[in-house]
């Protein structure tokens, strides 16, 4: 056991992937390596977790892609220089980060070899850090923090296995049906359970609103219909009707969030709806000058921002803050130009906060913002990003 | 076999430990502008934890097999994430 008492393990970093099928490309090859060997071992290193999970790899050339991999030498931009031959071999960023993975350059990198150090093993360890697994204490695991040298017949420990399906979940059944890890290459060609890409918002993913419930759940409006949200892109079996839902909300919503009250409001128009998850809660719609006084009608978005946990309304180049504690509710300071949001766009369509950050839609393209700087979030890829690609798992 | 590794550099200086420990979270990130002072029960703390995580003895010491395998090479991202 560890000092701590707990068994030795696997350990979650706490963030992983929203969607299954991931990307990656090869920025900065290694000097003293062919590229085609790099690739194939890099593949190899993705699918020692391809094979116990439903994730994909896909290699790409150019563009914008989930995990990028990059060689390099001493300082390299990341605030975090590699050290020459020996000591640290490689680092990687968990997912809230961005999930990239970096590898020294100095070090003497080899295939198949037990000269130098093994690419594949030390490629699989850092990717297990980019889909979310920290050190495991478990020495024979792969994701232990030391090189081990190299291991002709790796083959890996089942503590990197229980960490990497308590992330992503167990290998589904493949498209035969059959469930054997040897149908990795079927379950990678499997078309994606029905629900999890959606065409509507894969062709156009402009909405309505965005909102959490108080479940935790979080739901996208468009139209008459909405889609819920899960780790993995969109659920299955959406989009579902509004009105079927939530019983007496028309389509076409402006504008929604969920209080800390528990209860959620939605915007339309000069009227306003309140629901306890998704039962009415009382004699609406109301006019929105009776509940929120000091709020315009036909709001754009709405949210309670992570900063002070205020109720912030949007419309057009102009916010409001809503305080319901304070009288008046809205001070004579608002309306206030939305441009000093440094970064966020005027005109927005929704506004969010999901896991500490609050996050603004406009069009195809969305933006996380940074409380502490009060701007848009500097990352790598920078925003704003496209929503359909990193919300809806398209 | 002869591996072009790095040979085990012999035992860590105390300030080399603690920049270790450092780097991996296991005691907090220092100032190099300030010279971090920390205390002898921190540092031995934190040895401890480094050892136990590594399936070594835990003494709290910096002894020999403790700055040995403090020279391996390994994985740049922190042992203990915040």
């Amino acid at each position: 056991a560890s000092s701590d008492g707990r068994s030795k393990r696997y350990a979650l970093q706490g963030s992983r992937w929203r969607v299954k099928k991931l990307t990656y490309k090869i920025s900065k090859y290694p000097r003293i390596l062919e590229k085609s060997a790099v690739d194939k071992d890099v593949s190899r290193a993705f699918s020692v977790w391809s094979e116990y999970t439903d994730l994909t790899f896909t290699q790409k050339r150019s563009g914008q892609v989930h995990i990028e991999i990059r060689f390099e030498r001493g300082e390299h931009g990341d605030g975090d220089p590699f050290d020459g031959p020996g000591g640290t071999l490689a680092h990687a960023y968990f997912p809230v980060y961005g999930g990239d993975a970096h590898f020294d350059d100095s070090e003497h990198w080899s295939i198949n070899s037990y000269r130098g150090t093994n690419l594949f093993q030390v490629a699989a360890h850092e990717f297990g850090h980019s889909l979310g697994l920290s050190h495991s204490d478990v020495k024979s695991a792969l994701m232990a923090p030391f090189y081990r040298g190299y291991e002709p017949n790796f083959i890996l420990d089942s503590d990197d296995i229980q960490g990497i399906q308590a992330l992503y979940g167990q290998q589904t059944l493949s498209s035969s049906g059959s469930e054997s890890t040897d149908t990795k290459v079927n379950s990678k060609t499997t078309v994606p359970p029905p629900g999890e890409e959606d065409t509507q918002l894969c062709s156009d993913s402009k909405i309505d609103t965005m909102f959490d419930s108080a479940e935790g759940h979080s739901y996208a409006f468009k139209g008459d219909h909405y889609w819920k949200l899960t780790t993995d892109g969109i659920a299955s079996g959406y989009p579902r009707l509004i009105s079927n839902s939530w019983h007496g909300l028309p389509g076409n919503i402006d504008a929604a969030f969920t209080y800390k009250n528990g209860k959620t409001y939605f915007f339309k128009g000069s009227k306003y709806w309140r629901y306890i998850g998704k039962k009415i809660d009382g004699d609406y719609p109301k006019d929105i000058s009776e509940g929120f006084t000091g709020i315009p009608d036909n709001i754009d978005a709405a949210t309670v921002w992570t900063g002070n946990g205020k109720i912030y309304f949007y419309k057009g180049t102009k916010f409001w803050r809503f305080d319901p504690a304070q009288r008046p509710p809205v001070k004579s300071t608002y309306p206030k130009l939305i441009s000093n949001w440094e970064g966020i766009p005027n005109n927005i369509d929704a506004a969010l906060t999901y896991h500490g950050y609050t996050y603004f839609f406009k069009g195809d393209m969305y933006y996380r913002f940074n409380d502490r700087t009060f701007s848009v979030d500097v990352a790598d890829p920078a925003f704003p990003r496209s929503t359909a690609y990193w919300w809806f798992g398209c | 076999v002869k591996t072009r590794e790095a040979i085990p550099v012999t035992a860590l200086s105390e300030n080399n430990a603690m920049s270790y420990l450092s780097q991996f979270g296991y005691l907090p990130p220092t100032n190099p502008t300030s010279g971090g002072f920390i205390t002898q029960e921190t540092m031995t703390k934190a040895i401890s934890e480094f050892q136990s995580f590594a399936g070594l003895n835990v003494t709290g010491d910096l002894d020999n097999e403790t700055s040995t395998l403090m020279s391996l090479p390994r994985c740049g991202v922190k042992d203990k994430v915040g």
